[in-house]
């Protein structure tokens, strides 16, 4: 009956089987905590987010920090040779991690850091990227959609801006940028039910 | 009503660290 925690915001897939619930719930939230400040840090640096009223702020990041921490994290999964790091150092292969339970979502999440990886983006290109996936107007709760949604725009013209300068021969870059966005979406809704599972459990 | 992302005490530590900043800011 050994637990394995396969999300790779852990230190480790291995539960110490001598912790109880509560700290095992504890250390995972020690582990992802600095990682989600980290992205409100990145969202504070985005032009125009702190003009956001306070609930929208908590809104975007509370819908989109799934998503960031996806496009932040594509690096630490290897394609060539099939491997997920953990935010411990620790590398598993895919096959380890599906023997230890992993299903559907780890492999949807490797599968789009493929892709993702393969556009060869450059930091201040992914960097945009993950500002335009965290300003999204359509996001619930969001109360002053208009403002969301001029911001996303201005991020989205900038974003188009700077591929179209960086790649001036391969114009198909920005539509597939843009059409990652659904693909993060389906993630994040797989990731909602699995943590509601996780609770349940 | 279940809320994934606040099981997580996403909505917590999201406040507190933009909350960080306003009184960085205050002072």
């Amino acid at each position: 009956n050994r637990m394995y925690l396969v999300c790779p915001m852990n230190m480790s897939a291995y539960v110490d089987p001598q912790k109880s619930g509560q700290e095992v719930w504890e250390e995972f939230s020690h582990s992802f905590t600095p990682a989600v400040r980290e992205v409100v840090e990145f969202a504070k640096k985005i032009p125009g987010f702190r003009d956001l009223s306070q609930h929208d702020q908590v809104s975007l990041l509370k819908a989109g920090t799934f998503e960031v921490l996806v496009v932040r994290f594509a690096s630490l999964f290897d394609v060539q040779n099939r491997t997920v790091t953990f935010l411990g150092g620790r590398k598993y292969s895919m096959d380890a991690l599906r023997a230890m339970g992993a299903g559907d979502l780890l492999n949807s999440m490797f599968d789009f850091s493929e892709k993702l990886m393969s556009l060869g983006l450059s930091e201040e290109e992914m960097s945009l990227f993950t500002a335009v996936v965290l300003v999204s107007a359509d996001r619930s709760g969001i109360e002053n959609v208009n403002s969301v949604e001029a911001l996303q725009e201005t991020l989205i013209r900038a974003l188009r801006s700077l591929i179209t300068k960086n790649h001036p021969n391969e114009s198909a870059i920005f539509t597939k940028l843009l059409l990652k966005l659904p693909d993060l979406r389906s993630l994040n809704n797989m990731h909602s039910e699995q943590l509601l599972a996780f609770k349940v459990h | 009503f279940n809320d994934p992302a606040n099981n997580l005490g996403l909505e917590d530590i999201i406040r507190k660290a933009l909350m960080g900043n306003l009184e960085e800011r205050q002072e």
